[in-house]
């Protein structure tokens, strides 16, 4: 089950500083300061009660102030995001090479593809006026050649025009 | 023994998780010195307020040093626990994991001749594009051309027409056929003339 | 050692996007 890393995190310092408690019981403490427990056991249990206090006090408040520094609660919600979403994945994930070029270049391929589709699409728009514009040159030229030919024709009878007084 | 230096970790993260640790490390310690001198400093103050106390400050230091020693070894042992539990179960990066800037490695996965070959193609229709680009405008170019000369010619095809009609009714096409016609009659009349001439 | 390792995973998180954002403008400025 996942436990968010936030919770994780504060129970791990939670049992560490439980354990330290109890390794550093009031038994120990006694025994360390026997003289002074002997003349004064009450304000010995008092110090020592004030000693786990504090400790334990500047210890969480320390824990605060990294996940503060660091975004740590934000950051950590974010990485079970990040873990959840890619649950149903089991194999290794990709990890840098350690060669920047051929890491980046898979960076760069969505764009290459990218453009390789918008000027596929771009030629193929092209080529399809293109043809059109072919057959309005190929139809022009038909025309200019049917105007030529008419001139043609037209000089032509001209010229027979003006052979006809000679020929009479 | 080879350093894992947590390079994913530190990606997301923006810090490598062994720094975080030491960071705690010697923020815990610290705070364990600092109580221990305010513990000290209250024993030695309650002692010598005490009347006929023979409790010295050197005897009270040793005490320090004594649980303190003991401590640090708890804490250093704990600590070691807490840390690999940590690096283990909140500042890592789990193996099947891919961080969202490197998504395109899970799409992509191309090698190098792969991409090559992307790139080249990319380079190969920009350079078609530019060629259709060119066709174009010189299809254009010519059809340009073409309305110049086809409003020239039916021009002189109009002056040709106006000449028919500036010569009387007839258009110039019905003219020539009415000459071409009688002028043939009349060629075969001669050749007919020159023949019987020539037998008389 | 420890700033070496943040430095080049710093690069890693931050320059493919960078370098995207750079071949992107070249892409369209060759277009153009």
């Amino acid at each position: 089950a996942h436990i968010p890393k936030v919770k994780l995190l504060d129970t791990v310092v939670d049992t560490f500083l439980q354990k330290l408690v109890s390794a550093g019981s009031y038994e120990r403490f006694a025994k360390c300061y026997k003289r002074f427990y002997k003349l004064q056991p009450e304000m010995t249990r008092l110090i020592y009660d004030q000693f786990i206090t504090q400790l334990q006090t500047s210890i969480r408040e320390e824990v605060s102030t990294i996940k503060e520094e660091g975004n740590l609660e934000a950051v950590l919600n974010s990485l079970d995001k990040i873990v959840e979403e890619a649950e149903d994945r089991k194999e290794p994930a990709w990890r840098p090479s350690g060669i920047p070029e051929d890491d980046v270049r898979s960076t760069l391929i969505p764009y290459f593809l990218q453009q390789q589709s918008s000027l596929k699409r771009l030629v193929q728009e092209q080529e399809r006026e293109n043809v059109k514009l072919a057959e309005m040159v190929l139809e022009g030229r038909k025309q200019v050649l049917e105007l030529q030919q008419q001139i043609q024709a037209r000089k032509q009878a001209w010229q027979m025009l003006t052979q006809v007084p000679k020929t009479l | 023994m080879s350093i894992n230096p947590l390079l994913y970790e530190t990606q997301f993260f923006g810090f490598t998780p062994q720094t975080c640790m030491l960071r705690i490390y010697i923020a815990f310690q610290d705070y364990l010195f600092e109580v221990m001198v305010a513990v000290e400093k209250v024993i030695l103050k309650k002692a010598s307020s005490l009347p006929g106390s023979t409790l010295s400050a050197v005897q009270i230091r040793g005490s320090t040093e004594t649980f303190l020693r003991f401590m640090r070894e708890r804490f250093n042992r704990l600590f070691v626990k807490m840390e690999q539990v940590l690096l283990q179960l909140v500042l890592n990066i789990p193996p099947n994991i891919l961080l969202p800037e490197d998504r395109s490695h899970e799409k992509y996965p191309q090698g190098r001749e792969d991409f090559h070959l992307l790139q080249q193609e990319v380079e190969q229709l920009r350079l078609r594009y530019k060629a259709e680009l060119g066709a174009k405008h010189a299809l254009l170019a010519e059809l340009e051309v073409q309305k110049v000369t086809q409003a020239r010619l039916k021009k002189t095809l109009h002056w040709f027409d106006g000449l028919g009609d500036a010569h009387g009714p007839l258009g110039l096409g019905e003219m020539m056929a009415f000459l071409i016609q009688h002028s043939g009659r009349l060629r075969s009349i001669t050749q007919d003339v020159t023949q019987k001439s020539k037998k008389l | 050692f420890d700033e070496v390792i943040v430095d080049t995973a710093t690069k890693r998180k931050q320059y493919p996007r960078k370098i995207a954002e750079c071949v992107i403008k070249t892409m369209k400025a060759q277009h153009e």
